[in-house]
C-alpha cells in the first residue's frame, strides 16, 4: 500500500543478544505510539508538517531515544539538543542547535521556520526565541536520565584510559573527539 | 536521533529530525540533524528525508539533498537513491541510516549498522516496526 509516514529512532549497534524482551517491547510500544500519533494527525486532515511535529514530540518525550528527554550528555555533563523541520510544499525550513532548555526542540525548529525570517538559531538565542514564541521552557534537569549519565561516565573513563595507554591518542592538531558507535546514544 | 517523514492528503511532504547529539562531545559540536540538506530535507517534487548516524559523514556527503537530487536529476527510485547515498557514507567510513518517503508514497529505509529503530504506516493504517537487520 501507499505509505504516509515513516519514522526512525536512531541507528547503531543494536543487537538482539543485548536486548531484553522488556526493553524491546518498550521500544516497539514507543515507536507504535509515535506512528499512531502521526497517522491520527494525518487522518484528521492536518498537514504533513503537523504530523511530523506531533510524532517527533512523542519520541522527544520518551527517554528511550537520543532526543529531548533521552538526550545524551556532552563532555561537560550538559544536554545540547538540535532539531530541524522542512516543508516540502514551500521549501521553508527551520532548525535549532545546541539548546538545553526547550522541552521539545522540534517545536522550536518549527517556530523558527514559521515565525522568523531565519532558518537556524543556536544556543541561548534560540532558547530566548522559543520562549518568546510561547514554547515550554524547562530546567535542564528535566533531560537528565540515569542511563545517559552512566553512558557519559563510561565514555569519560574509556577516554581517560585510552589517553594513558595509547600515546598516539593525543595527536597534535587533533582536538576533536573520537566517534565510536556507542556514542550515538 | 529520531526522525519522521510524512505525506498528507494534499500530497505535501514534510521531514523532521531531532537529536541529543553524541555522548562526550566537546566544543559545541553540531551534527547533521539540524543542517538542512545534510540530515533533513523535503521537497514535494521528490522526497522527504531524515537521517541518523555519524553526522560528519552526512554533512560532507550532503546526504538528504543528494538523495533528492538523484531522484530529480537522475530519475532513480527512492529505494535506489537511498542505497546510493548510504553507500557513499559507507565508502568514506561513516555509518548510520535514513528514512525516505517519496511524493508517490514509496519508501526507503537503508542503513549500514547492526540495526535501526524504524517504523512505517500505510494510508489504510497498517503499522510495521523493525529494529534489527
Amino acid at each position: 500500500g501507499k505509505y504516509v509516514m515513516v519514522i526512525h529512532g536512531g541507528a547503531g549497534t543494536i543487537l538482539k543478544k543485548n536486548m531484553t524482551p522488556e526493553k524491546e517491547a518498550a521500544y516497539r510500544a514507543a515507536l507504535k505510539e509515535a506512528l499512531t500519533t502521526g497517522y491520527e494527525t494525518l487522518q484528521a486532515g492536518k498537514t504533513s508538517i503537523d504530523a511530523v511535529e506531533a510524532t517527533i514530540r512523542v519520541l522527544e518525550d520518551c527517554p528511550l531515544f537520543n532526543a529531548g528527554k533521552g538526550a545524551v550528555f556532552t563532555h561537560d555533563g550538559r544536554n545540547e539538543m538540535d532539531a530541524a523541520i522542512m516543508n516540502g510544499k514551500t521549501l521553508e525550513a527551520g532548525a535549532v542547535a545546541g539548546v538545553s532548555t526547550i522541552r521539545n526542540p522540534i517545536s522550536a525548529a518549527r517556530a523558527v521556520m514559521e515565525k522568523s525570517e531565519h532558518v537556524m538559531m543556536t544556543g541561548r538565542g534560540a532558547e530566548q526565541f522559543a520562549k518568546d514564541a510561547g514554547l515550554e521552557i524547562v530546567d535542564p534537569k528535566y533531560f537528565w536520565t540515569q542511563e545517559r549519565w552512566d553512558g557519559l561516565q563510561q565514555a569519560l573513563k574509556e577516554d581517560s584510559l585510552k589517553s594513558k595507554l595509547d600515546h598516539s591518542y593525543q595527536q597534535p592538531g587533533k582536538l576533536g573527539i573520537e566517534n565510536r558507535d556507542n556514542k550515538f546514544g | 536521533t529520531v526522525g519522521a517523514v510524512a505525506l498528507d492528503k494534499s500530497g505535501n511532504l514534510a521531514a523532521a529530525t531531532s537529536t541529543g547529539g553524541m555522548t562526550n562531545k566537546k566544543y559545541g559540536r553540531i551534527g547533521d540533524s539540524p543542517i538542512i540538506g545534510a540530515g533533513t530535507y523535503a521537497n514535494n517534487k521528490t522526497v522527504a528525508v531524515s537521517c541518523t548516524g555519524w553526522g560528519e559523514f552526512y554533512i560532507r556527503n550532503v546526504v538528504a539533498y543528494d538523495l533528492s537530487a538523484l531522484i530529480a536529476y537522475k530519475g532513480l527510485s527512492v529505494e535506489e537513491a537511498g542505497k546510493t547515498v548510504i553507500a557513499k557514507v559507507d565508502a568514506m567510513g561513516g555509518d548510520g541510516g535514513l528514512i525516505a518517503l517519496d511524493k508517490d508514497g514509496n519508501i526507503a529505509l537503508p542503513f549500514n549498522t547492526e540495526g535501526m529503530y524504524r517504523g512505517t504506516v500505510t494510508a489504510d493504517g497498517k503499522i510495521e516496526i523493525y529494529i534489527y537487520k
